[in-house]
């Protein structure tokens, strides 16, 4: 199912956005 | 920790919406090219993916479902 296979890179996407904002907030005070 | 995945997702949506506007739009996704390592397509994405209404702009609420969705995620790996 493509829209599945979708689904599923916007997860790592979403993942990899959220980490990023984490560790950029985290990083400077 | 609901309240603290909350506050967590408060903190990271101001972080996003500089003009502190109370709302994220696309505009200010591509701003933060910079200081994250994701591509604009990978922004966009993002944007698109936490844009439910896809209305163009994020709400608080929005970015909160997103944000607790991805903590979820978290636990399972």
């Amino acid at each position: 199912d493509p829209n599945m296979k979708a689904g599923a890179a916007n997860e790592g996407v979403l993942a990899n956005f959220f980490n990023s904002l984490l560790s950029k907030k985290t990083g400077s005070p | 920790p609901l309240a603290e995945t909350m506050g967590k997702a408060k903190e990271l949506f101001v972080l996003c919406d500089k003009e502190g506007k109370g709302f994220i739009t696309k505009r200010d996704m591509q701003r933060l090219q910079g200081e994250l390592p994701l591509s604009p397509e990978q922004l966009e994405t993002v944007f698109e993916s936490l844009d439910r209404e896809s209305n163009g702009f994020l709400t608080p609420v929005e970015f909160k479902t997103g944000f607790g969705e991805f903590v979820g995620l978290d636990d399972t790996t």
